[in-house]
């Protein structure tokens, strides 16, 4: 019964300073549902690949983290989804780049590992593939968060005053 | 970037990442999330890995496969392996970010380079530690 789960979930939008005790509990929270989610088939005897699915879509699912509802916007305004799985048992693969319908895209890079010859598939091909499996669709719309689209608004604002476009501390913060 | 990384009680270990990328990103840009062996890896002979950062270094120095690689060949331990990639040989690139891992052992241990980085882990006789700075 030794199993162990490492999660960890991203903004890109808040320095130390800038987040509030608010803010800070919400992550907290956020880890901790995923950690809950992706133990639980740990603790039954389940197998790592569905821990860290189940985690990661817990993740996805929170609108706080930079994946799924909540992802960043690209320059256009769009959100294009990224995600990766692989099994450590054969080195099994799965991903996907570029997906804009999905919920759960690493569920898709887990059917493309599953229900594909290949390990990658990437935007209009890959959305088709995720209709193909039958995975839940969403109106792009679902993705977006006023914090999301407020951070495009003010990276193009400051690229309009001459300043740098990215805080290398606050991205990876 | 979120992602998750785990041992089960068969000994087999699993990755995954998932995001939404770079805020303003252009031209169908792609970072190291969804490239295996970027910021994503799993091998039973060594252990797990997903990434955040600055993808186009970690596609370059193929962090991912890189820790498990050395873990395999070196007998490092995944922890040793993570922060040599992290802490010297990705920073000496002018690469940002953090790593989170699962060792083939059982043991967990994340690496990171900048000045947080939002995180969490469990184990079946480990209490859950959540850390954001």
């Amino acid at each position: 019964s030794n199993w162990s789960l490492v999660v960890h979930g991203g903004s890109g939008v808040f320095t130390r300073a800038s987040l509030s005790p608010e803010q800070d509990a919400a992550f907290r929270a956020g880890l901790g549902e995923a950690l809950a989610a992706g133990s639980a088939p740990l603790a039954a005897g389940g197998s790592a690949l569905d821990a860290v699915e189940a985690a990661v879509r817990a993740l996805e699912d929170n609108p706080i983290f930079n994946s799924g509802r909540g992802a960043v916007f690209t320059a256009e305004g769009r959100t294009e989804l990224d995600a990766a799985i692989m099994d450590g048992r054969d080195r099994a693969a799965g991903s996907v780049a570029g997906v804009t319908r999905t919920r759960n895209p690493v569920t898709l890079a887990r059917a493309v590992m599953a229900h594909s010859p290949h390990v990658l598939l990437a935007r209009d091909g890959a959305d088709v593939f995720a209709l193909e499996q039958g995975l839940p669709q969403v109106d792009p719309g679902y993705f977006r968060t006023e914090e999301r689209w407020a951070a495009l608004q003010a990276m193009k604002a400051a690229h309009a005053r001459g300043e740098p476009l990215f805080d290398k501390n606050l991205k990876y913060g | 970037t979120v992602g998750a990384v785990a041992r089960d009680s068969h000994g087999h270990v699993a990755a995954a990442t998932s995001t939404g990328g770079l805020t303003g990103k252009r031209w169908g840009r792609i970072g190291d999330s969804p490239l295996i062996g970027a910021g994503t890896y799993a091998d039973d002979r060594a252990g797990a890995v997903s990434a955040t950062g600055s993808g186009e270094y970690f596609i370059r120095a193929g962090v991912s496969h890189e820790i498990c690689a050395r873990v395999r060949m070196l007998g490092e331990t995944i922890q040793q392996a993570a922060d040599l990639l992290l802490q010297e040989e990705l920073k000496a690139m002018g690469g940002d970010g953090g790593v989170i891992v699962v060792g083939a052992d059982g043991s967990m241990g994340w690496s990171f380079n900048t000045p947080g980085m939002f995180r969490g882990r469990v184990g079946a006789e480990a209490a859950a530690v959540i850390a954001v700075y």
